[in-house]
């Protein structure tokens, strides 16, 4: 299963994914 | 509202990965992130397969919501 590569499940790695957008959208000007 | 709220912010997202508005986002595109986004390549692979819902090698605005209301509610909506 490529999703659970890493270890982390696919729904952490949304997350993280989502997150990082949520982040840069509120750094940036 | 708050859907439109969520809507926009979708496609708002998509358009960060979608740099040249081709309406779609490949593994290119997602690797591209990389270097603005802190995840490793190997995530950014991981994140494609997992909003790539029928794994034909392209993400679509509708993919690409899906996902998102996953993270957003926990599940997938389509």
């Amino acid at each position: 299963d490529p999703s659970m590569k890493g270890g982390q499940t696919s729904e952490g790695v949304l997350a993280n994914f989502f997150n990082s957008l949520l982040t840069k959208k509120a750094g940036s000007p | 509202t708050g859907l439109t709220a969520m809507l926009e912010k979708t496609q708002e997202f998509f358009l960060i990965c979608d740099m040249e508005d081709k309406g779609f986002i490949t593994r290119r595109d997602m690797q591209r992130l990389g270097g603005e986004l802190s995840l490793s390549s190997d995530e950014l692979e991981n994140v494609f397969d997992t909003l790539d819902a029928d794994g034909n090698g392209y993400l679509t605005l509708d993919e690409f919501s899906s996902g998102f209301s996953q993270f957003l509610f926990g599940r997938r909506v389509s």
